[in-house]
């Protein structure tokens, strides 16, 4: 997968960390010390359908599919992402017991055009 | 936003830098919220010093990855009781340690002991629980006490051992054994094997002895 630099305009991943105790959480959820709450952003021009992060031979499946239903040239796909992760929490619930849970799907790990 | 500046993937004008992080903060609490099924943050109204809490978990983690104490050692290999129920009997033992500064200066005010069981099969399936406590010469264990119960299904069961934890303590000893002396055809009857969720455990409710203050008289 690729990460977006600057001025990537194309699919890439979007690195944001959210620091519990920036936003005043650090009291409640005592590991880990923050959430990477990445995301997918960036255009999936037709050329690009099917790629990066996932099989070539899924993005040549797929560009046959649209050369063989002559799909409307402006289509385009979308930037979503194609590895994710669980979030595994450790922290006070309302009756103050310690709760560890794993959260699935909330880390993204890599994007991909569809 | 900046003119002309676009965001990438919806072809909106990109927000302001410090517009797009608060959205996404939000985004990120109200994400993980509703992922807990909470409606807002828990108030902690003692948060503990996170050090201690810290230092208390990597303990108990060390703890069962090495020793595991709160695990049952498999002494039940055909360990046969000569003399104790019938001759077909097995039993396991757990041993609980209680870490050092928790002996000396600690009153036991209550304690639980958490058995799963996994039962064999259908029907009442009787145990024998014995807690055990080292002699006076530390070479043998004496039966502090003996409880018979009937298990019927599979599921967590309690035991009130609260006295003779206080006893172990005083005498300076921070170390609990418990038997479980079962019938043969039952195999083990903890849950072996699974992850460390289902694991016997004790519980205990302590009040640090206050040095006793001189009363003036």
């Amino acid at each position: 997968s690729i990460d977006c630099r600057g001025d990537s305009r194309m699919c890439c991943r979007q690195e944001f960390f959210v620091d519990f105790k920036e936003i005043g959480w650090e009291d409640w959820i005592i590991q880990p010390e923050g959430y990477h709450m990445n995301y997918c952003a960036g255009l999936c021009p037709l050329h690009m359908a099917g790629i990066p992060g996932l099989a070539a031979s899924f993005h040549t499946a797929v560009l046959n599919l649209i050369k063989a239903n002559s799909a409307d040239a402006a289509m385009d796909s979308c930037c979503v992402p194609t590895q994710r992760r669980p979030l595994s929490l450790l922290y006070y619930d309302q009756h103050s017991n310690i709760i560890k849970t794993d959260i699935p799907d909330m880390i993204v790990d890599a994007c991909g055009c569809t | 936003a900046p003119r002309g500046v676009w965001c990438p993937a919806c072809g909106l004008a990109a927000l302001a830098p410090t517009t797009q992080r608060d959205v996404l903060i939000a985004l990120a609490k109200q994400s993980i919220l509703s992922k807990l099924r909470l409606s807002d943050r828990p108030n902690i109204t003692q948060p503990m010093p996170r050090g201690a809490l810290l230092t208390a978990l990597h303990r108990m983690y060390a703890q069962r990855t090495d020793v595991s104490p709160g695990m049952p050692r498999d002494d039940s290999t055909s360990h046969l009781h000569p003399g104790m129920g019938s001759s077909t009997s097995r039993s396991v033992c757990l041993h609980f340690h209680f870490t050092q500064e928790l002996a000396g200066s600690t009153e036991i005010l209550q304690a639980t002991l958490y058995l799963f069981w996994a039962v064999p099969g259908p029907g009442t399936h009787p145990v024998t629980v014995r807690l055990l406590q080292p002699d006076p010469t530390g070479l043998n264990t004496t039966v502090a006490s003996e409880t018979r119960l009937e298990v019927q299904r599979a599921g967590w069961a309690t035991l009130d051992v609260g006295q003779a934890v206080q006893s172990l303590f005083s005498q300076g000893s921070p170390r609990l054994t418990v038997e479980l002396e079962v019938a043969h055809d039952w195999g083990s009857p903890l849950l072996a094997g699974h992850s460390d969720s289902h694991w016997p455990f004790v519980a205990a409710q302590a009040r640090a002895r206050l040095p006793h203050q001189i009363q003036q008289r």
